[in-house]
């Protein structure tokens, strides 16, 4: 099953 | 102080249009050399980036670093109330709680004024480094349009492949499957007409067409568009705003638990 990713899980909080 | 004069209206009319269905309100962020905003969507599985560069207005004064919070529902309101010809112009004043757009018409013979009230956003801002990427493709952006509107009528999600044979946007759905290949095409009489690879790994990632479907409402800002896609990152769909900036969306991609 594929599940979404949130972009979060790649880049950091400036 | 704050005065920014577009003559070229009709262009901040399409941004708005481009991603106030993506975004409910955003800051903009207006520096002496241009503004920009950065917002996620709410689920934060999209991003939009827009960048307007000073150069680009006829006018353009910035007193000093200011973030403007607006619902972009409310903006896009405003400026559906600009005529397609209209120069605009943006007044802020310091701590001012409202933002005017001015439009006025070509033989300035109509000016309108229209005053909208500021919001305070707690939005997270994210930092987004620079990537080499594996492939960008860069096509017509009507072409892309053209596909993610097919796509998402047999399936919800499109699987992007770029090999050095081409690029395939590939669906499935209840009803079956859609394959699409683009092959390089750099013969064209027009360069906004060509599809160019640059690859310098094949990749293949897995999208939601509703959100892909989404970003081409920024189609009419510009010819073309570029994907840049590596395996571990969120593709960036971009469309080049001529001379002035850009309208980046980022997408998270859809992986195999």
């Amino acid at each position: 099953k594929r599940v979404q990713l949130r972009l979060t899980e790649f880049y950091r909080s400036a | 102080m704050l005065e920014l004069r577009l003559v070229q209206g009709s262009l901040l009319k399409k941004v708005l249009e481009s991603i106030k269905d993506l975004v409910n309100d955003a800051n903009f962020d207006f520096s002496s050399s241009g503004f920009s905003l950065q917002s996620m969507d709410s689920s934060h599985v999209a991003l939009v980036a827009l960048l307007l560069k000073s150069e680009g207005f006829e006018h353009y004064r910035c007193d000093r670093n200011t973030s403007m919070g607006m619902n972009l529902g409310n903006m896009s309101k405003m400026l559906k109330c600009a005529g397609n010809d209209d120069i605009i112009t943006i007044k802020g004043d310091d701590g001012s709680d409202t933002v005017t757009f001015m439009f006025e018409s070509p033989t300035q013979d109509k000016i309108a004024d229209f005053e909208m009230k500021l919001m305070d956003i707690d939005s997270e801002h994210l930092g987004i480094p620079e990537a080499e990427y594996h492939a960008i493709v860069k096509m017509p952006s009507a072409e892309f349009a053209r596909i993610c509107k097919d796509l998402a009528s047999i399936g919800d999600t499109v699987v992007i492949s770029v090999t050095k044979e081409g690029v395939k946007f590939s669906t499935r759905g209840d009803i079956g499957t859609a394959n699409i290949v683009l092959r390089q095409n750099t013969t064209v009489d027009k360069p906004e007409d060509a599809t160019v690879i640059e690859m310098n790994e094949p990749v293949s990632m897995t999208f939601a067409l509703r959100y892909m479907n989404s970003f081409t409402k920024a189609t009419p800002l510009s010819n073309t568009v570029t994907i840049s896609m590596s395996p571990d990152l969120p593709v960036v769909v971009e469309y080049k705003i001529a001379e002035m900036g850009y309208v980046r969306f980022y997408l998270a991609p859809k992986m195999e638990e």
